[in-house]
């Protein structure tokens, strides 16, 4: 052990496994996670070289045989809860995305809360089975969060009971769906939804892709990867191409919205449930972004321990480069920032689960203000993760250029998330949106409830400086 | 009647109705705006347009609120004194800090006077050196261990130096002493000058 790390340890003034516990949410779930860790820690099947020295298909080659190996894994263990899931997964890729993220954290959930109990019988066990593999394509090449702009079109046939899917231009073209470059046999296609003549707004349809066995793509189907990106090299984001593609009518997610036979639509209680899987998500990159910043802090905090550089004292020893005010000026705040956004994703959590519980049993009332929370603390935490990561490099000099120091890496890894699951600026403004009609519900006598409450009080609020 | 307000920047409870008035004045200036703007022109979606640097300031207002209210909550929710004195710094860090790079905000407000934005600056300046002895304890409690967080720089055990030679000699450029690179186009030219 590095003697400043030592007695930088020897001296704290608390204990912190109790703030392990916290964090984790208890000390049993801490042991439990332990446990989980090292499982895949011990597990030689999961060693590999050194990513940073490997050619990206060679990183996409090993993300995926791992990928693969996980799933038996988890099977072996009997690891069947989400969190548990998640430690196991994050443990075995070191946080970074791979092939299987978006068939395991989209397509799999996108089944278990848009498909009727049918269609979860048809899919879910095969997709667990990963017979199916399945991507979810939203995001085209001239579209991404304004989703009523999506291209691709549904187009009912009653004669034969299918959809007719297209991609009619090029701007219409899937892009940057996580693993349906080359992984996924199956997607699911948020599509323009057309019958009888007109045009019933976005809705998700479970596609067939390549051949189950061969893997070829079907006729009909043009797929493949999108090219080297900024980081994810584990990821073959891919590209989707459909020309007059037939699906059945079943293949369509019925849980809320439906076609009858006759091609007769039948409406959603709420247009919003169809993004349901993205508000999800985006409760999650809450807590992703305390986690990879947590992760820089960890980083640059230890190194700046270490490192000695230059004087305070003219003639004294170098010193800790930590002991400098404009070092601790750069990187306690951002640590102060990533247990606060550790606590606010927590809330996220356990607050989605609580309103889509109540959603479930028909109770749409929260809603509105779970889309604008996961709206807005989405941004507003990626945004300020992803700088922080930065600084954190910065702050670790010439070695946090360095991809040894993992620092580049967790930035890469991290910064996609300023844009997939809604633009940060737009999601911003989502928010907005809600606060603004919130207002405007106080000024005409109604109460307003939840985080926005405070508005309420508005009227009586002339505020005064104070003298100190 | 004016409700004037007190802020006592060593509160953290106090600090979250900073915050609090600051979401609730750029929410009611962006929604004045708004309206203001709709007296101007007939287009809903041309006032909103040129509302939005205002709404993304009021729903930045509003995130920032929620996050240091939620951490405050957290705070009451530890039980370990040590622990309890450790996080209320940081807590107070987070929230002075914000105030520190926003104080525009929370000066035009009237939120807060010259003088207390001065004792923020100070206070964020003390917090620095209060956190300072426990920092990498902080950041041990994230407990990430070392094949997680894949870092030569954030190893457990320090010892970044030696690993960091060690690591760069597996570099593929070094599997052989001299690149073949060298014979290829080096050398041939080196000839020939």
């Amino acid at each position: 052990m590095n003697e400043d790390l030592r007695r930088e340890r020897d001296s704290a003034s608390f204990n912190p496994e109790l703030l392990t516990h916290i964090l984790d949410g208890g000390a049993e779930r801490t042991q439990r996670r332990k446990e989980i860790e090292a499982l895949v820690l011990n597990d030689p099947d999961f060693q590999h070289e050194d990513l940073n020295f490997l050619s990206r298909s060679q990183r996409y080659e090993e993300a995926i045989r791992k990928s693969a190996l996980m799933v038996v894994k988890l099977r072996k263990y009997g690891i069947a809860d989400p969190d548990e899931i998640y430690w196991f997964k994050r443990c075995v890729h070191h946080g970074r995305a791979e092939p299987l993220d978006l068939h395991l954290g989209m397509f799999l959930p996108t089944l278990l809360t848009q498909a009727t109990l049918e269609q979860q019988d048809r899919f879910f066990m095969p997709a667990w089975n990963l017979e199916i593999i399945g991507s979810y394509a939203q995001t085209e090449m001239g579209h991404g969060t304004h989703l009523r702009g999506l291209e691709t079109t549904a187009t009912y046939d009653p004669a034969t009971q299918e959809f007719i899917l297209n991609s009619p231009t090029v701007t219409s073209i899937k892009w940057w769906p996580g693993g349906l470059g080359k992984t996924s046999n199956h997607a699911i296609v948020l599509a323009q939804l057309y019958t009888q003549g007109q045009c019933k707004g976005l809705h998700a349809f479970i596609v067939p892709i390549r051949q189950l066995g061969t893997h070829e793509p079907l006729p009909g189907i043009t797929v493949g990867d999108i090219g080297p990106k900024f980081g994810y090299d584990e990821m073959d984001n891919g590209y989707l191409k459909m020309d007059n593609f037939r699906i059945p009518r079943e293949n369509m997610l019925m849980k809320y919205a439906k076609i009858e036979p006759d091609g007769t639509y039948v409406k959603p209680v709420s247009d919003k449930l169809t993004y349901g899987t993205m508000v999800f998500i985006r409760s999650i990159i809450v807590g992703d972004s305390a986690r990879s910043l947590s992760k820089a802090c960890t980083i640059a905090i230890r190194y700046s321990s270490v490192r000695h550089q230059s004087e305070l004292k003219p003639g004294d020893p170098e010193p800790q480069i930590l002991d400098y005010q404009t070092q601790q000026y750069k990187l306690f705040p951002l640590l102060a920032t990533a247990y606060a956004f550790h606590f606010v994703g927590a809330y996220m959590k356990m607050t989605y689960y609580r309103i889509t519980g109540d959603i479930n049993e028909g109770d749409l009332s929260e809603l509105p203000e779970l889309h604008a929370l996961t709206a807005g603390l989405k941004a507003f935490t990626s945004w300020i993760a992803n700088a922080g990561i930065e600084e954190c490099r910065m702050a670790c000099g010439g070695h946090g250029y360095s991809r040894c120091s993992g620092l580049p890496d967790i930035y890469v890894t991290f910064t996609p998330c300023c844009t997939y699951e809604g633009e940060n600026t737009v999601m911003m403004l989502q928010t907005a949106r809600f606060l603004i009609k919130s207002y405007t519900q106080v000024c005409s006598g109604q109460l307003v409830s939840g985080m926005v409450s405070y508005l309420n009080d508005l009227s009586g609020q002339h505020i005064q400086p104070q003298q100190v | 009647a004016a409700r004037p307000t007190a802020v006592h920047i060593n509160d953290p409870a106090s600090l979250v109705e900073a915050y609090k008035l600051r979401a609730s004045r750029f929410v009611e200036v962006a929604a004045k705006n708004l309206q203001a703007e709709l007296n101007r022109r007939k287009s809903r979606e041309d006032a909103w347009n040129r509302t939005s640097v205002d709404l993304v300031r009021a729903s930045e207002a509003h995130c920032h609120y929620v996050v240091v209210k939620l951490f405050t909550t957290q705070l009451s929710e530890i039980n370990d004194a040590a622990v309890h004195a450790v996080m209320n710094n940081l807590c107070l860090l987070y929230a002075l800090y914000g105030i520190s790079k926003h104080t525009g905000d929370f000066l035009q407000a009237g939120i807060l006077t010259d003088a207390q934005v001065t004792q923020v600056y100070q206070r964020v300046k003390e917090l620095l050196a209060a956190i300072r002895p426990n920092a990498v304890a902080l950041v041990d409690a994230f407990d990430f261990h070392d094949n997680c967080l894949a870092s030569v720089l954030g190893r457990y055990d320090g010892n970044i130096y030696e690993n960091m030679f060690e690591w760069a000699k597996k570099s593929p450029l070094n599997k052989t002493e001299v690149h073949e690179a060298f014979h290829k186009h080096l050398k041939p030219k080196q000839a020939k000058l």
